[in-house]
């Protein structure tokens, strides 16, 4: 039985630009996955943007030292498919009955399409949310996954003027996402506006019955003596049966080195 | 007292939301900004046992007992802040994150938060053009005592001021908008160095974001105690 819990998917990444990869994403993830980081696919950063990639595999040069930032092409004039990336990974898990496989990102900037051994998934626009897809349904049963996801920059990367100004041509301020990308003060025009796998990725195996977003809320009484610790959360069966739940919380404080006082 | 097992039954392919019951602690170790005492972090965890299948999830999260209350000072027109009762004077720095090319490792935002406490530093302010910053991040702001400052993604420069003059009305999709905020408080709300949510930078958020952000944000109703019902302090937290 796979044990329950994350693994981070934080290495391994291969990325292309779109417009390079002349297959589908059902073709990578079934009969013609990159085979490495051979022309045009390359090791990419995730988490991390397009520019990050590229400047990994010195494609570009780093932005911040110098005046290298005006080496690199920007969104504006490149289009958005210049920056509009494949990312690629494998990832091993096999699992048990009643288990359930998570594929979770974090965030996204701005929106993708995820394919996991064939099937799609579509991942909605948004920089600041996290997406949580249930694929215990499409994993192979051998145990070996392949994962492409295809990166789309945000909707309105706008245009940097001459003089550059703050937020560029202001156009940056239609998506929900970051602002400074299109320049501010001290801060040069970000080429790819970020576009990217830009926080974590990470598969969650858990049995039928998942906790979500626990809240946890302290209360305090005659003079921080009498103090209450309030804990609420979602629980969500998977099953198609009644789920019979002992659900515990355990509140413990490390006073020193390995001792905890429970 | 510190652990509590109950039971739950839940429906097929259904979501429920379950309440402890309140858990009493006598004089707990308090979580204090930097400078003013120890930043005490207790490990709390939740487990879900299924009947006849075991252990099927698990969640643990550090957890700060600390009260922080703030409010506008008539006299003056600023913020002054209060943490487990004590006023605090604020020594802050100004955060847009940690690389313009998200290379954000656990690594680095130890090494900065950090510089910013041997600072003397008890505040980073998370600029509304940046990010809502990650989990790694309030951890880190955690264990050194920096209370956040966390700013929503509105600017005066992008959201109706410039030349020409932009959009005043935010982002296009409202919707997005608020389906993010709820979904970065979420993600974010269980840290003690969490201190105050801001619309955004230098500008008001539209009427209807701002009142949903507001609304969304308010104390409930259940942990507003008589003690603090009876203050005429406005935008007490």
């Amino acid at each position: 039985m796979a044990e329950i819990g994350k693994i981070v998917l934080d290495s391994g990444w291969l990325a292309a630009r779109s417009t390079e990869v002349q297959l589908t994403g059902t073709q990578l993830t079934t009969t013609h996955p990159p085979s490495g980081p051979t022309s045009p696919w390359m090791e990419a950063a995730v988490p991390g943007t397009v520019l990050g990639t590229l400047v990994k595999n010195k494609v570009v040069p780093d932005p911040f030292y110098g005046l290298e930032n005006e080496t690199i092409i920007d969104i504006a004039d490149s289009g958005r498919e210049y920056y509009t990336f494949w990312f690629f990974t494998t990832f091993e898990r096999k699992l048990s009955g009643n288990q359930h496989l998570l594929l979770n990102f974090r965030a996204i900037n701005y929106s993708a399409e995820v394919y996991l051994n064939g099937h799609k998934k579509v991942l909605p626009k948004g920089m600041f949310r996290r997406h949580s897809l249930d694929v215990t349904d499409i994993l192979n049963p051998d145990g070996q996954n392949l994962l492409a996801v295809l990166v789309h920059p945000p909707d309105h990367p706008g245009e940097i003027p001459p003089e550059g100004g703050q937020g560029g041509d202001h156009e940056i301020g239609k998506d929900v996402a970051t602002q400074y990308v299109e320049g501010w003060d001290w801060i040069v025009p970000i080429r790819d506006r970020n576009t990217g796998i830009w926080d974590e990725v990470s598969i969650y195996i858990t049995g039928p019955v998942k906790i979500i977003d626990p809240h946890l809320v302290s209360t305090f009484f005659d003079g921080y003596k009498r103090v209450y610790l309030h804990a609420t959360t979602e629980l969500e069966n998977k099953s198609a049966w009644v789920a019979e739940c002992n659900l515990t919380i355990q509140v413990s404080l490390e006073l020193e080195g390995s001792i905890c006082l429970v | 007292e510190h652990l509590q097992t109950r039971h739950v039954s839940i429906p097929a392919g259904k979501s429920v939301q379950y309440t402890f019951p309140e858990l009493f602690f006598y004089k707990p170790n308090l979580w204090w900004p930097n400078g003013m005492g120890k930043q005490s972090l207790y490990n709390v965890i939740i487990t879900v046992d299924v009947e006849g299948y075991g252990e099927s999830d698990s969640w643990s999260h550090l957890f700060g007992f600390r009260k922080i209350e703030s409010y506008i000072d008539s006299g003056t027109g600023g913020r002054l802040f209060k943490v487990n009762g004590q006023p605090i004077f604020i020594r802050g720095g100004n955060w847009i994150l940690s690389d313009g090319l998200l290379r954000l490792s656990r690594k680095r935002y130890k090494t900065d938060i950090k510089f910013h406490a041997d600072m003397n530093f008890n505040m980073i302010r998370c600029w509304g053009g940046g990010l809502a910053e990650r989990p790694e991040f309030y951890h880190y702001c955690d264990i050194y005592g920096l209370l956040v400052w966390q700013e929503f993604w509105i600017t005066g420069d992008v959201d109706g001021r410039g030349v020409p003059v932009s959009n005043p009305d935010g982002p296009l999709d409202h919707d997005l908008f608020l389906l993010c905020a709820r979904d970065t408080i979420k993600l974010l709300r269980n840290h003690p160095s969490l201190a105050l949510w801001v619309g955004g930078n230098e500008q008001v958020p539209p009427p209807d974001l701002n009142n949903a952000l507001k609304n969304d944000l308010k104390l409930h109703p259940y942990f507003v105690t008589s003690e603090e019902a009876g203050k005429s302090i406005q935008g007490l937290s």
